[in-house]
This record gives C-alpha cells, structure tokens and sequence, in this order.
C-alpha cells in the first residue's frame, strides 16, 4: 500500500510542479508531514507566486487557491489516461494573465488530448478549435456551434 | 439527450469533435447540464452529484413545470423519463471493446427504474462501470471537474488532501 | 418575537424582489414554509429568470445562484442603515449581462450610500468614480488610485 | 495600516471618497486583505473570518518570511504588532459621537494583547462594540460581504435562511 501510494505521489509531485510553473511566475510544490510514517500526516500544498515568499494553500487569496487547486487536480489527472477532459468554470476567480496562462496550456494539452471547457470569458473562447454557444429557450437548452476565429464572439441572452 | 434537465423533450445531440472546446453561453442556459448528462450516461447515482432537483435522482427529468397554469405549450408534458447517450470515438482501443465508437445509453424512468445499453445491447451498471473504468471514465473520476471544484481542493486540510490521491491509486 | 420577525421579514421580502427585478430579467419572491408556526419552518427563495419556469434556489445555476444571493444580501441590508458597504468579487459567476445590470445597480445605489467593490473585470471599474489598484511588490501590497473615465483599464502584474 | 498581513511594515493609507469605489488588481495582490483590516478595526477577532496566518490571530502580522535565508531587505524584521487605523466621516451623526470624523484604531501586539482607541482615547473592544452597532458597523454585520458568500447564501437550506434573518433584528 505505501509503496503503491508513494509511486503515485512522486509522480503528481513532478507533474504538480511542472504545470504550476506553466500557469504562473512562480513555483510550488507537495510535501509530506511525515515522511516516515506517510499515512499519518496529511500533504502540504506551498506555493510561491512571483517575488512573494511561499505559503500553504490555506494561506493564499481566492485566485492563487484557484490556480494551485486547477494545477493539483490536472497533476492527479496524469496518473491514468483519461478519453476526454471537462473543466467547468476554472476560471472565475483568476485575473487576466492567469486566465490567459490557463487558456494556452489547456490549448497546448488539447493536441494529445480532448479538452472541453466551460466558461463566460472570451480568453478561452478566442483559443478553442470549436465553440459551443448554449442558450434557453422558454426552459429549453439550444446548442450552436461554430469555429471562433471568424465570429466576434459575445455572450447573449438565449 | 432526450428529456434530459433542460435540453426538454425532444432529442438533442452536441457533437465535439477531438482537440479544444469550449462551451459558452449565458448564466442558467444549461451548461454544466451538459456535464451532469455525461456523468449521467457513465453512471453516477448521487443527485447531489447531478444537481437535480428536489434532491432525487427522478429530479433529472425534464419538468416543464407548467402545472401552475403557465401559457403551456403541446410539448409541455412532463416526460415519463429521460435517456442519454454518449459516443466515444474508441480508435485507440483505450476501451476494451473492439469497435471503433463505443455508444452508451442510459435511460430513467420515473419509477425509479434505470437500464443501461452498450453498443445496443442491454448491460447492467457494474458490467459497464468495470469496463469503463479500466479506460479512466468513472462517475468519480477527476477527468470531469465540476464548477468549484478547484477552489475547494486548495481549501482541503493537509489530511484530506493526502486521502484524495490515496484515491486515486 | 413573531412580531418583529414578520416586520423585518415583510420588509426584506419587499425589498428582495425590487432589487432582483432591476438586477435580471426575471422575478424572485420569498415564501415561507409554514405561515402559522413561522419558526418551525423555513426560508424558500423562488427565482425565476426570462421565460424559464420558476425554481427553488437550490435547483438553480451557479451564477443565477449568486444574482439570487447577491439580491437577498443587499435586501437584508435595507433592515438597518450602515456607513459603507463593501462587496468582493460577488461578479465571478456572472456572464456579461448579469454582470453590467449589477455595476449599473450599485453605481446608482452609490448616490446614496458608499459602496466599495472588490472585482477582477473592467465592467464594473468602468462604472467607478475611483477606481484603486492594488499589486504586490516583494509580497508587500502597494495602492495607487485613478479616476477611470480617462485610463485604459487592464490589470496587470504587480 | 501597519503590519497587517500584506500590507508590509512601514504605515499606509488607502482613502475612500463617497460614491462608487472599485478595487482591482492581479489575484494574490491584497485586495481582500484590506476588508479583512476593516473587520480587524472593528474588533473581528475570529482567525478565520480574518484569514488569518495559521489560524491564530496573531497571524495577521505582516510576516516577510524571509528566515529561510532568502534575500533579506533591511526592512524584513517581523514586526511585534500591528495597527489598523479606520477614519468615518460622520457629519450626519449616524455613530453616536460629537465629531464629524471619527477615527477607530486597533492594535494588536504578539502577545495576543489588544488595544482599541476612539479618536485617540483609550476604549475597549466592548464599548467600541455597542458604540458602532448603533451606526451598524459591526462585525458580523451584513454590510461587508466577503469572497464567495453570495452564492453561499442562496445554497443555505430553507432553515437556514430563516435564521439568518431571525440574526438581523
Ligand atoms: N501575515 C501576512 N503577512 C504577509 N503577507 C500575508 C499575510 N497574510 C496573508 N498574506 C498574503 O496576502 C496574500 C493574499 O492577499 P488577498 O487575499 O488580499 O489577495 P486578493 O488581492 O484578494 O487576491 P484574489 O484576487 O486572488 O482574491 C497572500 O498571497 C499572502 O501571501
Ligand atoms: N429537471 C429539469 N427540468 C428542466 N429544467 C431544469 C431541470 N433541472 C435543472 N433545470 C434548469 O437548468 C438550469 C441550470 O442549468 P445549468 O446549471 O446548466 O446552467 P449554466 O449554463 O451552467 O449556468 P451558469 O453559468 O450560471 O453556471 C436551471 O436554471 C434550471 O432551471
Ligand atoms: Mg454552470
Ligand atoms: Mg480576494
């Protein structure tokens, strides 16, 4: 079991940092509490955004939690390979530059894999290979599709 | 989608094609429905996890809500059930079945009854979890983050965040 | 105790369902479960938003969830006069619509009241008479304060 | 302010005229630590409503971590306390004293000991407490709404929202 469990950490460590240095100008990292004894200590999330000194996560603002979590969870992912990826509304609380980060690495993701995301920010719209626009009609859901390069995209009442 | 949350009565379907797409649209127009279809077709019975309403799993079905007398229309029936399918292009085999798309349906009926078809043929849900499973599509899975989801995760205690990878082993 | 629960309650409810009809296109109401033991029942918060039916907050989406909030918190405030009020980020579900009914609400509500908003998107600091940016330099925050009519809003790096 | 969290060691200011006031800036900068140093001013002394370091409210010191050896500045002594300072204009008499500015300050030293001034004269949190929540500026008061609470509150069961407006008479 541990030996099972630490394969897997080391592995979401690496990747963990990797895409957080993607995502921003900073670094950030996993650390056991206990070493020794793994599954009696938790996991401790630190990350270091720009000049700023490091904090756990529990220490950080609303966007630099959002941006930590979204890089944990896409680390966790790489353990096995999925069919396809759905990120619902990841972006609500990043400024523009980490949306704007957050939108080219997914874009980059999406060669080798199908990412589809939600969202209400034209940053990720104006990258996408294919945007679905959603709107209601009397209470019933209506799907459009289109490719954004040419459209000027803006979100309307359905 | 048939009956489905709001896609309504009729059969809709959403096509996405390979690489990165991105879903838009006004605040309530039904886009983490479509998500919630998805985790739908693959299994997951929790209605927390579907959002639907009044708390039970039949809250997925598509209710007009016009017995209050609202200007209703012929379509306006409640339907009985609500069924989805997903199909997934399956070139690289990453699903153990040999064919080039794998189609899933599951369908709901009001009576609570659930039926589940593999490339059209009936299965039950454990058949289809444990294939599915194998090719990293489990309702649990972290390949479909709900709305709020990341936030959360970077809010977890040091304990619960070391629970949720032991999970994923 | 009833007497002035119902007070304060019939005042909330009024002032509930103005705000919401200025802030959307739709209607909201409060009902309570049991009108005779009035504490031994709860609070329904009912919204229904364009042509869609009405539901109960709880089976609405995530941004029709926080208009409906955002309408129930600024209607509990009306109970008692307060020397400012002071918003963060309650504009990161919204889609661009939602989001300019309610810049346009708290600008014209500012005329009576100081009302400070802590947001991330430039459809409310275009609406500021004072707009104040805040960014990090070494890990100690530093303001600066513009009037935007004439700047080119964008948020950038500390 | 002075020593609360980010706002660094050395005094700053920040001036709100009447109106509309917006505060932007990248995510991380510091925007929510000023409603946290208001709520501290006016005697909020729970860790977590102030998202205090730790979870001790002595958290909210500024602390420029540099003992790990990074590069200190002459500046980067942690102080031992620090100071919010909060200036109301009440020409309208809305808080219960004979001034037209009225000036809150509160201090709070590492060891846990706190010292509250009213225009310059010594008070305690009590006083203050009942003088403010007559103009309703008080702690848990519902006229500063932190990140995230507005969706929070339409997810409250019917219960509970029935005592958060038992809670505001
Ligand atoms: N005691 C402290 N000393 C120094 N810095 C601190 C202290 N407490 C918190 N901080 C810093 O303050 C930052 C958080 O600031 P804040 O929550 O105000 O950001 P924000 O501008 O609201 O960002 P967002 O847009 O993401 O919500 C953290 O990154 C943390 O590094
Ligand atoms: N069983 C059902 N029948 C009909 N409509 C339903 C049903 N369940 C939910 N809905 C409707 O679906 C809407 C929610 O859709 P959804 O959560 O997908 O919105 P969204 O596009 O994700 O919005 P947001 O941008 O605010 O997150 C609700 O407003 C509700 O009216
Ligand atoms: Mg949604
Ligand atoms: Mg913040």
């Amino acid at each position: 079991k541990k030996t099972v469990f630490m394969a897997a950490f080391a592995k979401i460590r690496e990747e963990f940092g990797f895409i957080f240095k993607r995502l921003t100008d900073g670094e950030a990292w996993l650390e056991l509490e206990d070493e020794e004894e793994v599954f009696s200590g938790g996991i401790l999330l630190m990350a270091r955004f720009g000049l700023k000194p490091a904090w756990e996560s529990l220490s950080l603002s609303g966007g630099e939690k959002a941006v930590s979590g979204v890089a944990l969870i896409i680390a966790m992912q790489s353990v096995q390979p999925h069919p396809f990826y759905l990120f619902d509304e990841i972006d609500s609380h990043l400024d523009a530059i980490n949306s704007a980060n957050l939108a080219q690495f997914l874009k980059e993701r999406s060669r080798a894999a199908q990412i589809v995301t939600i969202t209400l920010r034209d940053v990720f719209i104006a990258r996408s290979d294919m945007t679905y626009g959603v709107y209601s009609a009397g209470g019933i859901s209506r799907y459009v599709h289109y490719k954004p390069a040419a459209a000027e995209v803006s979100v309307k009442r359905g | 989608m048939r009956g489905f949350k709001s896609s309504g009565s009729r059969p809709v379907a959403v096509n996405m094609e390979p690489g990165f797409t991105v879903i838009t649209g006004p605040n309530g127009s039904g886009k983490s429905n479509i998500a919630d279809a998805i985790l739908f077709a693959i299994g997951e019975n929790s209605p927390k996890q579907l959002r639907a309403a009044n708390g039970k799993l039949s809250g997925v079905i598509y209710d007009p809500k016009k017995e209050d007398g609202e200007t209703g229309t012929t379509a306006a029936e409640r339907p009985n059930s609500c069924r989805v399918t997903l199909q997934l292009v399956n070139i690289d085999r990453a699903i153990p079945v040999d064919n080039d798309l794998v189609t899933i349906t599951r369908e709901l009926k009001e009576t609570g009854e659930n039926v589940y078809f593999l490339n059209g043929k009936k299965t039950t849900r454990t058949a289809l979890g444990e294939i599915l499973d194998l090719a990293g599509l489990s309702p649990g899975g972290l390949n479909i983050v709900p709305q709020g989801a990341a936030t959360k995760v970077a809010d977890l205690t040091p304990e619960e965040k070391r629970r949720i990878i032991e999970d994923v082993v």
